[in-house]
């Protein structure tokens, strides 16, 4: 296999969800996820979060593999 | 790479031979702890550099497609899966979108209307071996990453796209960087891999059609002008012609030319335009 360095190109994934509890979805939703479960996600994809800030509308995670 | 969580929506993005896509079935389990259900999905990508690196689901675009259909749910059933040609043959655009009826109603009642909000990939290959030279951290450097990070934000101008944006950002040793960008509910970020023969950056950012359209041409290029790339592609999540020309303005006055442009529809989910750009000089 030839020489390979280290894969710039990016994978991309968006996911949607819709809540029926308003209280959920209005309020924070996903936002509520333990970082217990953000790092179960994480693991999956060989990622750790290195970095991490949030405002009143979402919450931002730098990574590295 | 990036991780960013809103309330009803998650975008991951990474590099290098992560599985990404191993991610679908643990987000849906904690998501549905909290009451929310899956109704949308967009797996995204450019032509890899190094694809026999790629580890299982990752080898090819068929391999991963069947990985994400086995993995959704079966309310997402507006599926397409589509690779955008250009005339670069190393620059294609893979999209996967699926989504579920609740959505195409909305969708339907309002087929060709513009998307009020859109995202912009772009992909910068070739940089300019100088600028690709401030991501190496100095030898002997013992800053930590986020110092370093903070270090080359400043060194390269990358503060300077969106002012009014909060940076986050990190580098990793001995080179690359990574760093988001929050400014209001909108967020942008940066990965570089400066290294010489596979240099590569990226830039994303979220766009509306009600922003004065000067704003989208002004972070583009000055994003652009950090790297001076020799091949730049643009994916847009817009069907507003005047959305995607105003990139292929962006690109000029910096000495890129287009060279395609594609645009493909995806059922409840929108249209993608995919344009790329080649040093004009070529």
């Amino acid at each position: 296999m030839a020489v390979s360095g280290f894969e710039g190109f990016e994978k991309r994934l968006e996911l949607h969800f819709f809540g029926d509890d308003p209280v959920t979805v209005d309020k924070m939703g996903l936002r509520l996820l333990d970082f217990e479960s953000l790092e179960h996600v994480l693991h999956a994809v060989q990622c750790t979060v290195v970095s991490a800030v949030g405002n009143h509308f979402f919450d931002a995670y730098v990574l590295s593999e | 790479s990036s991780l960013f969580v809103y309330p009803t929506k998650i975008i991951i993005k990474t590099c290098g031979t992560t599985q990404l896509l191993k991610s679908i079935r643990p987000l849906i389990h904690f998501a549905n702890n909290l009451g929310l259900t899956l109704c949308g999905c967009r797996y995204t990508r450019g032509s890899f550099i190094f694809p026999k690196s790629q580890p299982f689901p990752h080898t090819n675009f068929k391999e991963e497609v069947i990985y994400v259909e086995e993995n959704l749910p079966n309310n997402l059933c507006y599926r397409k899966a589509s690779v955008m040609p250009s005339k670069l043959p190393s620059y294609s655009w893979h999209v996967f979108t699926a989504s579920d009826q609740t959505q195409l109603p909305y969708f339907a009642l309002k087929p060709h209307s513009p998307d009020v909000t859109f995202t912009v990939e772009v992909c910068m290959t070739e940089l300019d071996r100088l600028l690709a030279r401030k991501f190496y951290k100095k030898a002997g450097d013992s800053k930590t990453g986020d110092s370093a990070g903070k270090e080359m934000t400043e060194l390269t101008g990358i503060d300077n796209i969106n002012p009014g944006a909060f940076i986050c950002d990190f580098a990793f040793d001995p080179c690359g960087y990574s760093m988001n960008g929050i400014d209001g509910d909108r967020y942008s970020t940066v990965h570089v891999t400066p290294e010489d023969g596979y240099s590569y950056a990226s830039f994303e950012c979220v766009g509306s059609i009600y922003d004065d359209q000067d704003d989208i041409v002004e972070t583009l290029k000055k994003a652009v002008q950090v790297f001076k790339p020799a091949t730049v592609s643009v994916s847009t999540t817009s069907n507003s012609h005047e959305v995607w020309t105003r990139v292929a303005h962006a690109m000029e006055p910096l000495g890129l030319k287009c060279r395609s442009c594609a645009m493909d529809e995806f059922p409840a989910a929108g249209t993608i335009v995919f344009q790329t750009f080649t040093a004009a000089r070529r």
